[in-house]
């Protein structure tokens, strides 16, 4: 009947969706790692921030690669390749692309008050 | 560390935010805390405080000023000073203690705590002024003088006067004047000042230069305040004024003198040169 092609082809659409959404978070991409300084009894010392937001990369870079993976040029041969013969390379990693630098106030072991910013301390993006 | 703590960890999966709460031990936590103290270039974790911490205002701000500021590099952002590749500001407060420094407004400051890989490359004291009935100017905190205690002609009555900063380069044996290089002036028009209390900058990195060459060298700083007529307000002129600080509290207050050091502790540049190494090697 219609109504059962109509609730046939909409249920494949959605389940369509739910494969492709599902495949789509796999993606890689930029995750939250936090480290609160309260919790791990370092905030006698560390006078801010209150915790140190630094961001992990996951997840996979299948091919074709979208433009927003980030991907390199040898990551897309590298895809290519894998797709083609798994056991012969692996798939490309997600790594961070882009960090930036963290600004940190606190003690030293005299006692003395010190500002200093540390480089490439938070993950800002990800890619294949 | 001795006991071991809650570990928060929080990450995310898909559209759900898990927080995950465990414990961990205390060889775990003492490891991660090694490693963090490598990172930020400390022998040891700092010894807890039974008092407060008083960071100054200058340091938040400064903070504030670099936090969420998306800059690709870890240098400070300082327009207009010449801290080129400085990552990090130290704190040091005056010591009130010191033996070193007998005459006039003289302000010494310990900067054995400075590690020695750093490079210095640029250093400021900081100095508030308060405005006593728009006429005089009294510095606060050199010396920690009493200004109940001043003679009111002594200061004299001037809408503005001059700063002047020396470094000490053989110190006095008795009371005489000590030999003294100035290394930073500023003039201070207090009609053009609209607050009562404000900070002065002064640049003192000729100074803290040679003190870090030289440690022994350090006799620290003599603030003159000199008047339109030419009048110095010297030791010979306030030698009247109570002596007034309080020797417990090492910390620092708000409105002590105050001296910044901006340094390079080199772990970019080793950075760097690794990443330039590696693309030749490519």
């Amino acid at each position: 009947s219609a109504n059962a092609n109509n609730n046939g082809a909409a249920g494949n659409k959605k389940r369509k969706n739910h494969r492709n959404k599902n495949r789509k978070r796999n993606l890689c991409s930029r995750h939250k790692m936090f480290v609160d300084f309260t919790d791990v009894g370092w905030n006698d010392w560390i006078v801010a921030p209150p915790g140190y937001h630094a961001f992990h990369c996951t997840g996979e870079c299948p091919f074709p690669m979208a433009e927003h993976l980030n991907a390199t040029n040898h990551a897309v041969i590298q895809a290519l390749v894998n797709s083609m013969n798994p056991q012969m390379v692996p798939p490309p990693c997600c790594v961070p692309t882009k960090y930036s630098s963290l600004s940190l106030l606190y003690t030293d072991s005299s006692d003395k008050i010190v500002l200093k910013n540390y480089n490439e301390m938070v993950v800002d993006a990800c890619g294949c | 560390t001795t006991s071991s703590r809650n570990f928060v960890a929080s990450y995310e999966i898909e559209d759900s935010h898990v927080e995950v709460t465990r414990s961990v031990e205390p060889q775990v936590l003492a490891r991660l805390e090694s490693q963090f103290l490598k990172l930020f270039g400390m022998p040891r974790r700092p010894s807890k405080r039974s008092a407060p911490l008083k960071v100054p205002k200058y340091l938040i701000d400064l903070y504030n000023a670099q936090t969420g500021n998306d800059l690709g590099t870890s240098n400070l952002h300082l327009p207009g000073r010449h801290t080129r590749t400085a990552n990090t500001v130290r704190t040091f407060y005056h010591l009130p203690s010191s033996t070193g420094v007998r005459w006039g407004h003289g302000l010494k400051f310990d900067l054995s705590s400075i590690p020695d890989h750093e490079k210095v490359t640029g250093a400021e004291l900081r100095l508030v002024f308060n405005k006593k009935n728009n006429v005089s100017l009294v510095p606060v905190g050199v010396d920690a003088m009493d200004i109940s205690a001043l003679d009111s002609d002594s200061m004299g009555s001037y809408n503005s006067v001059r700063v002047l900063v020396n470094d000490v380069i053989k110190p006095s044996k008795k009371d005489d004047e000590p030999h003294m290089f100035p290394i930073d002036t500023k003039y201070v028009d207090l009609s053009k000042r609209k607050k009562n209390s404000f900070w002065i900058t002064f640049d003192i990195f000729p100074a803290v230069s040679r003190w870090m060459e030289n440690p022994k060298s350090n006799h620290g700083l003599v603030i003159q305040v000199i008047h339109p007529n030419g009048q110095v307000m010297s030791q010979s002129t306030l030698k009247h004024i109570r002596v007034r600080r309080d020797t417990d509290n090492l910390s620092g207050q708000e409105n002590d003198p105050v001296l910044f050091t901006y340094s390079d502790d080199g772990v970019n540049k080793k950075q760097r040169n690794a990443k330039a190494l590696s693309r030749a090697y490519r």
